[in-house]
């Protein structure tokens, strides 16, 4: 564990808290993609299916647990609680050309050939990918809530963070999984664009709206 | 050393 990872990890769990707390105080999930919802929790649960077989920490069983409930709990809110809230409108991206690709990928790109193991490489690739539909739901109205905005913000950081963990281990412990590696660098690249708009708008104090 | 069967990260 060294501070790139720590910040990491807890920029994620500020993201997914920031998401809960957002839903549950406004009794509403508009401007939320559903859709990358559900590919987060498919995400959280193929990955997190060690949790049965290896044990690594305390802190990796806890963790590994709150992200899989949460995830299930905003889906739980998006699509029972607060459905009627629901963009499901502007919420169109169609997930299968992300959960495809990524799925045959994991077949032919993988570190072993085992159940586990692809399952772990799906959500790797499909992770990378699983913020698009709420970026296309952005892009479709055209704006953002700042606390969406800040959700985005939090779990974009996240994987950046990472990109330095995995730099520190490369030096420090001689370790690399260049499978997480280019996942991450592709799931920290899609955040660019918004990463310049919220600099440049929200922390500003406007509403993050794209050019017409 | 890359890739092992145990992911220790989230």
């Amino acid at each position: 564990m060294n501070i790139f990872r720590l910040t990491g990890d807890l920029s994620h769990l500020l993201a997914i808290i920031i998401l809960l707390v957002k839903i549950w105080k406004t009794r509403s999930c508009a401007g939320i993609s559903g859709k990358s919802q559900l590919l987060f929790a498919l995400v959280y649960t193929t990955r997190y299916l060690d949790l049965v077989s290896t044990y690594i920490s305390a802190y990796n069983t806890f963790m590994k647990l709150i992200f899989i409930c949460a995830s299930y709990a905003t889906v739980y809110l998006i699509y029972m609680k607060f459905k009627a809230t629901y963009d499901h409108n502007h919420d169109t991206f169609r997930v299968e050309f992300l959960i495809l690709p990524s799925f045959v990928l994991s077949l032919l790109i993988n570190h072993d050939f085992a159940v586990l193991e692809i399952l772990w490489t799906f959500s790797i690739y499909l992770e990378s990918v699983a913020i698009l539909p709420q970026l296309f739901l952005v892009s479709k109205t055209g704006e953002a809530e700042s606390i969406t905005s800040h959700y985005l913000f939090a779990l974009g950081s996240y994987r950046g963070l990472y990109l330095l963990n995995w730099i520190y281990r490369y030096y420090a412990e001689s370790h690399y999984d260049l499978i997480a590696i280019v996942a991450g660098v592709v799931q920290t690249v899609l955040y660019c664009d918004f990463f310049y708009l919220y600099v440049t708008k929200v922390l500003k104090g406007k509403k993050l709206q794209l050019p017409a | 050393k890359s890739s092992s069967n145990k992911h220790d990260e989230l």
